[in-house]
């Protein structure tokens, strides 16, 4: 070893500079994507959590048929494994409508319906109630662009969230474009849906009272895994369509909606979309990791979150028309988020 | 997991006009109120 080492004199200061130099390459690049995240993080944008999405999404699927929380307990353990949760997720036990030792499994306990009278439901005709337990994460007017801020930074659109064939009306371009050509060849066979938000010259005839100008809104609320996960109708109104979106299962906590893009139109999602007195009226229900299951009160065949053979680019949603519609009054039961 | 609603409500009219009665960050039962 020793001639071979004195056979090629530059061989080792070579090697050495070569690793200093690649060392220092490695360090300029850490230190300019740094200063970019930090630059990111001051104008308010979150650095990205770049997934690794495969991994992430199969991590997340097994996790949501993790067998024990489907398993049934043995009656005397019941108590004992609900109140743990209850504390770990902060549920309240005094609102549990029936005894823990009911609760066969925590999916059981998860899905569990609460005494009667513990939500009262608004009774004013005039007012559009929330139909689950949770925290608001947005709510507000849809302008020009039907767009959700995800995170300061970030927006999806609610047509991804809903889907492409969704009923959604037209937003009217605003009131300086001629509108009458793009209003033809826009109405479709959903015309009793596209309601254009009139501008002056489209509104309706003096004759018949001027109807109200219509806006598009929404509101976002997140559920803890502690919440009643339970689904209500937040008013009277028609189901006509039912769409399931098999997607991924990326949590939906805080950390996540800061760092994974598009968590809202990525995961297992059901929508419905019908109407009330007031015109359209849409609701997504949205999976995470912990909750993989949507159930459908209104349709108990429906089953969601199935085991897939490899992870495939979220399909077509599957869609269906309810005929005759379903009618709910506010305060119904909906659905549910369930685990598994 | 998470909730969506969409839905459309008078913005300007003679009778009503829909506001919110809760904020970004309010804790929400189901029942209560959101608008009007």
């Amino acid at each position: 070893s020793g001639s071979k080492g004195k056979g090629n004199p530059f061989l080792v200061p070579g090697a050495t500079v070569a690793t200093i130099a690649m060392l220092g390459a490695l360090h300029a690049r850490r230190m300019y994507s740094d200063k970019k995240i930090e630059e990111a993080r001051e104008s308010g944008i979150e650095p990205e959590l770049q997934p690794d999405v495969k991994v992430l999404n199969s991590v997340f699927h097994l996790l949501s048929y993790f067998e024990p929380r489907r398993k049934e307990l043995p009656v005397w353990v019941r108590p004992y494994a609900h109140r743990a949760w209850a504390r770990a997720f902060h549920s309240n036990l005094e609102e549990v409508g029936l005894p823990l030792k009911e609760y066969a499994s925590l999916k059981d306990f998860a899905i569990r319906r609460l005494k009667d009278g513990a939500r009262p439901i608004n009774s004013d005709p005039h007012t559009l109630m929330s139909p689950v337990d949770g925290t608001v994460l947005r709510v507000g007017e849809l302008k020009e662009g039907v767009m959700i801020e995800q995170v300061k930074g970030f927006s999806y659109s609610v047509s991804s969230l809903l889907g492409a064939r969704s009923l959604l009306p037209l937003m009217a371009p605003p009131a300086h474009e001629d509108t009458s050509c793009q209003q033809e060849n826009k109405l479709s066979s959903k015309s009793w849906w596209r309601i254009s938000l009139a501008s002056p010259k489209l509104r309706e005839e003096p004759s018949s009272p001027p109807s109200p100008m219509k806006g598009l809104f929404y509101c976002v609320i997140y559920l803890t895994p502690g919440n009643y996960h339970r689904i209500h109708s937040p008013v009277d109104w028609n189901v006509l369509v039912r769409r399931h979106f098999s997607g991924r299962l990326y949590p939906l906590h805080s950390r996540a909606i800061r760092t994974i893009k598009n968590l809202y139109v990525e995961n297992e999602r059901v929508v419905l979309e019908g109407r009330w007195q007031e015109g359209y009226m849409a609701m997504a229900a949205v999976g995470a990791t912990n909750i993989g299951s949507i159930e459908l009160f209104i349709e108990p065949g429906l089953r969601t979150n199935l085991p897939r053979k490899k992870l495939v680019q979220s399909e077509a949603p599957q869609e269906r028309v309810y005929e005759p519609q379903v009618m709910l009054k506010k305060g119904d039961e909906v659905g549910a988020f369930n685990m598994g | 997991s998470t909730v969506v609603l969409v839905f459309q409500a008078p913005t300007t009219s003679p009778s009503s006009e829909f506001s919110f009665c809760v904020e970004k960050g309010d804790k929400i039962q189901m029942g209560e109120a959101l608008g009007r």
